[in-house]
């Protein structure tokens, strides 16, 4: 798992 | 930032705005499942906790907003100002078939195992799956109301349009959010069915009506 934190999205 | 992104947002702004409209102006909320608005309600409360953790620009923080507003004035409107109008008969999905596996699948598939991360992952598979006491008591009803449909439709395009800012988002900045992208595969897959029936039928002018 990559993390993809913080997240950018809505 | 892209095209898709901002296709995207403003395609599910539209999808509530035009939901509340509808409610608003012909004061009934009929046909609509208050169970899928509680969820959606739920999936922003739990997805933008890191309003206070977290500054990423001004728009994601005005759109936040604006979307968790837009949630629960919906609620609201289905179950206090317009009520009487509710159709709750036909919202009868069990949410707790939802909740429960998600509630698990978050703790068990998530980036980090803290609070605010475990929320965030409840959040995004809840709402893969939050249209569905809506896709369940159209199917028991028979029909839906045209403006329901173009509601769903907007919903159904962002979700898609999402799938292309990720696309994009993977070859030019290498980015890959795993568990918003598998959710929100799940979550257009789910809509697949509905758009054949929205091209085929409310595109022609006819209302969606099952046999």
């Amino acid at each position: 798992f990559d993390s993809a934190t913080p997240h950018d999205e809505l | 930032m892209n095209v898709f992104r901002i296709l995207g947002d403003v395609s599910h702004l539209l999808a509530m705005i035009l939901l509340l409209l509808k409610i608003w102006r012909s004061k009934c909320c009929t046909g609509i499942s208050g169970k899928s608005q509680i969820l959606f309600a739920l999936v922003f409360t739990t997805r933008y906790l890191d309003l206070f953790t977290n500054f990423v620009s001004l728009y994601n923080t005005v759109m936040k907003v604006i979307f968790l507003l837009c949630a629960y004035l919906t609620v609201y409107m289905i179950y206090g100002k317009f009520r009487k109008t509710f159709d709750s008969e036909n919202d009868t999905f069990r949410l707790e078939f939802l909740l429960v596996p998600i509630t698990g699948l978050s703790f068990l598939e998530n980036y980090s195992f803290t609070p605010l991360e475990i929320l965030w992952t409840f959040s995004i598979y809840l709402e893969s799956v939050a249209i569905l006491p809506q896709l369940f008591m159209i199917s028991k009803t028979g029909e839906a109301e045209t403006i329901t449909t173009h509601y769903l439709f907007f919903l159904g395009l962002y979700r898609a349009l999402y799938l292309a800012n990720w696309i994009w988002r993977y070859h030019t900045e290498n980015f890959y959010d795993q568990i918003a992208v598998v959710s929100g595969v799940v979550q257009t897959i789910f809509y697949c069915d509905f758009f054949y029936l929205y091209v085929t039928k409310v595109l022609k002018g006819k209302k969606l009506s099952l046999p």
